[in-house]
């Protein structure tokens, strides 16, 4: 299951549509303070599924929606496509390509998607069982998590052992 | 259950101790045990790291960068466990030295045969040691884009 | 009491809005205010930044560094308030790039007119801007030895 | 109120004397992980008087000193000795100089010196009174400050401000 892109339009300070190409082993995202590169971790959390907006530094899934500048008004759908090539059959679908999407609106809808198809959030969480992906698995990790295994905080460790194993 | 938890337990115990030689080095120490083995399935999971030379009491004793260089390293065993297909790093490399960030980017490169890894950085030490690089930039204030980056350009 | 606090809390939101303009930018907004304004000596106290462009509903909106500027912009406009003799900062400019660690430094060596200042760090934009520089090493496992370092070895 | 030298001697990693001059306007203290720079600055907060363990870094006093290593025993007493130059007369002193000191043995007894005359502790607390220095205030930053003056932790801010005003 290779990453092949990742789309991002209204979600955050992604305004405009972005798409990124992470097709490479190991690939940087670098740029300065504020700039939008934590963003870019929060919208791939956010299309595996991430429910509780806490871990996507936002109060409220509404928060998530691109809110507006001066200069620009702020958006009415955020929508977030990753797209994987299927090429260890890890993915239990008959496609060599598969697009995961997720769009929310500001009237509160959302709207998930597998290959176009219209889907179930627990579609897109299906798709990625047994393969170590979640939004909360141990293969999205930043400085705050490194510190609550360090605390051991809320038994973190027995959690992620037990998602591991 | 308990036998298939001691089993996965054991593995991450031995992949804890490579990994963790790897980023400290072959003469440091560490270990991984139950607080309450007689009830494996409810125990807490508890960690030692000893740097050479270095009797720590705690983990709370070992400084900023060997905390975070520990704290990684039992996360890379479990991720040793149970490869994901590709694993995302925010700043990870913040509080480690350059030797150390050196460390952490080989391991990543060997790992990288399995997945595909996504590191955001401040460093320059950690994208010389990337494949490709994008730039999240701000030229029109509140609103991110999105550029390729060339090598030559980081020097 | 609560005249003198107010005074002070009023001085110290003035030096916040200074250091903050300092830090972020002239077109940046920052303000400080207490969520209980009639009860301030039991009021906590509140703190907004948007850096422009942005309409962040909380601070916890803003990223890793933005935070981090906000958080030493407010405790530099309590020193300013009462400047100590000497400030320690131990690795404080971990989350910051290279452009923010170039501000924060300037606005330190303006500060340094009227206090000492020890500054930890791992990062060679910040080695660049202090007078003089210890190393701290450990070439005897576990045993911490300090030595005057020549800012020529540093490039 | 100039910073002139810090002596460490059996505290933490420092198992040898080892002095530090400060007295320029900004000093740097670099090195690799581990090798002892956060336990400078721990032993700046000691001997201006900290007493909560936690602040640095350890569950007792004890573990404050010296724990030896493979090749050396531990020490048995930790000596701090902080030297500054009295030249604004901050300091409610006739000296020129104050250096003020403080040793913990072993056996559990404590030393507290100023120019070498035996003190308490409270003397070294009253002798920093109105310069802003103490042990917890906001003259020592670090990374877990920060996160805590974001988070508001235990009403800190509030704490900060009745320190400085
Ligand atoms: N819904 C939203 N609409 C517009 N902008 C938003 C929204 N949510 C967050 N932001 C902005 O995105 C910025 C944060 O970006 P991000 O956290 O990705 O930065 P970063 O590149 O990771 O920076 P750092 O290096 O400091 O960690 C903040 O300034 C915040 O105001
Ligand atoms: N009582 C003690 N005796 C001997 N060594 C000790 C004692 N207390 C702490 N240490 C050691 O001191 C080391 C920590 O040093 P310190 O926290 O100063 O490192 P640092 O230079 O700040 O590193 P970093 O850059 O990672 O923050 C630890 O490895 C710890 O084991
Ligand atoms: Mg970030
Ligand atoms: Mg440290």
């Amino acid at each position: 299951m290779r990453l092949s892109s990742l789309e991002i339009h209204g979600f955050k300070s992604f305004a405009d549509k972005t798409v990124i190409n992470f097709n490479k082993n190991i690939t940087g995202v670098v740029g300065p303070n504020g700039c939008g590169k934590s963003n870019v971790i929060d919208s791939i959390r956010w299309v595996l599924g991430e429910q509780r907006t806490k871990n996507l530094r936002s109060d409220k899934m509404d928060n998530l929606i691109f809110n507006g500048t001066k200069m620009r008004k702020s958006a009415n759908r955020a929508t977030v496509v990753l797209t994987f090539e299927n090429d260890r059959n890890l993915l239990p679908s008959e496609f060599t390509t598969v697009a995961v999407s997720r769009t929310l609106y500001r009237t509160g809808e959302s709207e998930y998607k597998i290959n176009n198809v219209n889907c179930r959030l627990k579609d897109i969480s299906a798709l990625f069982m047994d393969t170590g992906i979640s939004s909360d698995s141990y293969a999205i990790i930043e400085l705050s998590m490194i510190n609550d295994i360090l605390a051991d905080k809320e038994n973190v460790r027995r959690k992620l052992f037990e998602q591991a194993s | 259950a308990t036998e298939k938890f001691m089993e996965a337990f054991n593995k991450v115990k031995d992949n804890f101790k490579y990994v963790f030689k790897r980023l400290f080095s072959e003469e440091d120490v560490c270990d991984l045990f139950l607080t309450d083995p007689d009830n494996p399935l409810e125990s807490k999971v508890e960690i030692t790291a000893k740097p050479k030379g270095k009797r720590p009491l705690t983990i709370n004793q070992l400084s900023g960068g060997e905390k975070a260089l520990t704290s990684i390293s039992l996360i890379f065993s479990l991720y040793l466990l149970k490869p994901a297909p590709f694993c995302v790093l925010d700043e990870v490399d913040a509080p480690l030295d350059d030797a150390n960030v050196g460390k952490f980017n080989n391991i990543i490169k060997q790992f990288s045969e399995n997945s595909q890894f996504i590191i955001v950085t401040h460093k320059k030490e950690t994208m010389v040691h990337v494949e490709a690089i994008y730039g999240v930039t701000m030229a029109e204030p509140g609103i991110s884009k999105v550029v390729p980056v060339e090598f030559a350009s980081l020097n």
